[in-house]
């Protein structure tokens, strides 16, 4: 990618992450569409032998040979007998039927987490610069799990199966299925097995947002994660007859419009059908919008998709404006004719002109790529929220990356659209989703397990966890770009991935498998459901009081019952240990409440640590007072010695 | 008549499960847990085939089968679950 390894601070930071032999060790397995080997991103140059304890292959078969890998991209293999079963032989005219990508989404993915260093890079001059994988020196490991018609499970578990076999150190999974219990859930138990040897698990928390409760990938042996913008931007104006200006993105580059205003048409007055203001396929009469620039709203179909639905009816641009369901989100594409996306108040306001006036006129100008933009990052309005509907005592997403259009590397088979009529080939695309979250933090965790080869995965998560910020240089809050106000940690979870703080944290909260055991056994899974996660013979002892509030999670939940909340104020106590992973230090904890019926205290309130991996345990009382069912209300508590900080978001919710 | 086929249609119509097995409980008639696996499913098909056999990520393996051949499979010793599958996408 470009720009975020600056916008994660990776530059300028070199010397804390030292090119050790060990980083280059490091296998980052993604599971996904596959790859384009040919890919720059996946160039070995400068990388030593193929670690010793690598087991991987490279599986040969359509347009795709077994030579193909190299000392980056050391594995690649493809699991298909799930989907062909259900969907019958895979046509191979239409899709390689081997761990090629004809998609570009894993390319993209891969190439984010650890892909190489490649200078020049851009999508037709946007985003221009040296593009790397967060983890450039890590070696990738690609297993192709979905299809044109989806991914299936028993594929996916397959391939867990083999990346685990393989010596995978982190899994890269940017996928999601309908909200299940985890012992039905193929990625969750798969990463539950993998969290077992070691491997750390990091899933997209999906793109179902602003809505509540619309998070994938909850179970806590998983790190789940949002995403955000970055500090660039593609702005591209939409300049009305009547003077007025509005600001919208775009990544199109071909033919200009011609310098002066164009007639400006409504798709919805431009069609018979009654939702013909979506531009969806078929609608658009030619006649109307012949030499115009057509107003589309967002919905329905795919943006690139309406873009191209205008140019076939005869239209020379297109102006892409967003409903409530958007907001003020844009996302940036490299449409095929001259378009911008604008926002919702943009939007409206360029629809009153267009149906008031009586000859409207509009031209688009493209201005390129921007950086530097302020306030940056914000919770991206599509990132998938909070509450964990599968268990609301664990607080998720855990944590934002940057997910908003982000350049990565891109398969030579497909277009940047990924339209069939998008013969454009390019060597990088900009794409948006908690999809190129996801690999981001794999990259970055990555780089942790080089620099801390013992930690374990509850390690490493909370380390990115607990130094991630929510607050912006100036001391403001991180903002929510569906609201524009203040995002909460249900948006953002710990905060915005930091990884020079989280490459020396101080203090980690561990968990081992036993804790992991422990908290099946505080959701009170049957024996069997148990023994499905966990792959033994293992039973929840009946004498033992297994709480899923001294689960010894980077973040805390309290959910409040209304109905059982006694008058006056509830108590609710929960206990931590955190593990000191620094040097000697004694720890001092802050606690800050938004609101007075959540009131936060830990005991004790100092902590000293004089040996590495020594362990503290504390508790946090939260008293709670009455509130309204719905109602929600955040607060932290953080452990600082001075110089290093590990802070906990704590939500309330009365339920 | 068309909706009694439809039914019968629906009840031979195979999807695919997932087969969690209590890979600890397997009697030591079996050499390798493939061969227990296998003879799992023959109990309750003759004809469905595995499609992948799972070591690490789970102890079981996946296959296409009836919704009856599937109930029959869930009641067998050794059986600890069998899941449909799931369908994913990308984010």
């Amino acid at each position: 990618t470009t720009r975020t390894p600056q916008f994660l601070g990776l530059y300028g930071n070199a010397d804390m992450f030292p090119d050790s032999a060990s980083k280059s060790d490091v296998i980052i397995g993604v599971l996904d569409t596959g790859v384009w080997p040919e890919s720059k991103s996946f160039d070995d140059t400068g990388l030593g032998p193929v670690p010793s304890n690598w087991k991987g292959a490279c599986e040969a078969g359509t347009n795709f040979s077994s030579s193909i890998c190299n000392r980056k991209l050391i594995g690649a293999r493809y699991f298909s007998r799930g989907y062909e079963a259900t969907l019958g032989p895979i046509d191979e005219s239409k899709e390689s039927k081997s761990p090629r990508d004809d998609d570009g989404h894993g390319t993209h993915t891969a190439s984010t987490a650890g892909g190489s260093i490649v200078e020049g890079a851009s999508l037709f001059g946007y985003a221009n610069g040296t593009a790397r994988g967060m983890a450039p020196r890590a070696r990738v490991a690609v297993y192709k799990v979905c299809w044109i018609g989806g991914c299936f499970s028993s594929d996916i578990l397959a391939a867990i199966d083999k990346a685990i076999e393989d010596n995978v150190n982190v899994l890269s999974m940017s996928l999601g299925g309908s909200i299940s219990d985890y012992y039905r859930d193929s990625v969750a138990i798969g990463a539950f097995a993998a969290m077992e040897k070691g491997i750390l698990v990091s899933c997209s928390a999906g793109n179902a947002g602003p809505s509540s409760f619309s998070l994938s990938n909850v179970a806590p042996w998983i790190t789940t994660v949002g995403a955000g913008t970055l500090d660039r931007d593609f702005p591209a104006f939409v300049s009305l007859g009547n003077g007025q200006n509005y600001s919208g993105v775009s990544l199109f580059k071909g033919n200009p419009l011609p310098g002066k205003l164009l007639p400006f048409v409504y798709a919805g007055n431009a069609s018979n059908a009654t939702n013909g203001n979506l531009c969806m396929t078929g609608t658009l009469i030619p006649e109307k919008v012949s030499g115009k620039i057509v107003l589309c709203d967002r919905g329905m179909s795919a943006r690139v998709l309406k873009g191209a639905v205008v140019k076939e009816a005869g239209g020379l641009g297109m102006v892409l404006a967003n409903t409530q369901a958007n907001g003020e989100e844009l996302v940036a594409d490299a449409h095929l004719l001259p378009a911008t996306a604008v926002g919702q108040k943009s939007g409206d306001a360029i629809k009153k002109y267009l149906l008031s006036d009586a000859n409207p006129t509009v031209t688009i100008l493209f201005e390129g790529t921007k950086v530097g933009i302020e306030p940056s990052p914000v919770v991206a309005a599509f990132s998938s929220r909070g509450p964990n509907s599968i268990t609301p005592e664990i607080l998720k997403p855990d944590m934002i990356a940057p997910g908003v259009n982000i350049l990565a590397g891109w398969s030579g088979s497909v277009g940047p659209t990924g339209l069939a009529v998008d013969t454009r080939r390019v060597g990088f695309n900009i794409i948006s989703g908690t999809s190129m979250s996801c690999p981001h933090v794999s990259g970055l965790a990555a780089l942790l397990k080089a620099a801390h080869p013992d930690w374990s995965p509850a390690a490493i998560k909370s380390a990115l966890m607990t130094t991630a910020y929510v607050q912006y240089k100036g001391g403001e809050k991180l903002q929510d770009v569906a609201t524009g106000k203040a995002s909460t940690p249900f948006d953002h979870g710990a905060g915005h991935v930091d990884p020079v703080s989280a490459l020396n944290p101080g203090l980690v909260y561990d968990l081992t498998i036993d804790d992991y055991l422990g908290f099946l056994c505080a959701l009170n899974y049957t024996e069997s459901e148990i023994k499905s996660v966990a792959r033994r013979n293992f039973a929840c002892d009946a004498s033992k009081k297994y709480s899923l509030t001294d689960f010894n999670y980077p973040s805390f939940a309290v959910n409040i019952d209304t109905t059982q909340l006694a008058s006056g104020s509830t108590v609710f106590k929960y206990t931590r240990t955190l593990t000191n992973v620094g040097s000697p230090g004694t720890y001092k904890v802050s606690i800050s409440s938004q609101s007075p019926a959540a009131k936060i205290s830990v005991e004790p309130a100092v902590l000293s640590f004089t040996q590495m991996y020594e362990k503290k345990t504390y508790t946090a009382t939260f008293t709670v007072s009455s509130m309204a069912a719905g109602t929600n209300s955040f607060g932290r508590i953080e452990w600082s010695d001075e110089k290093r900080a590990v802070g906990s978001p704590v939500a309330f919710s009365w339920n | 008549a068309a909706l009694e086929n439809s039914r019968t249609l629906n009840q031979n119509k195979r999807t695919t499960y997932i087969v969690h097995m209590a890979k600890f409980r397997m009697p030591a008639t079996f050499q390798h847990h493939s061969h227990w696996y296998d003879s799992s499913l023959k109990s309750v098909s003759g004809s469905a085939e595995m499609l992948y056999t799972y070591d690490n990520a789970i102890h079981g393996f996946s296959t296409r089968l009836t919704p009856e051949e599937a109930r029959l499979l869930e009641s067998q010793p050794g059986i600890l679950s069998v899941m449909p599958e799931l369908k994913y996408e990308l984010h």
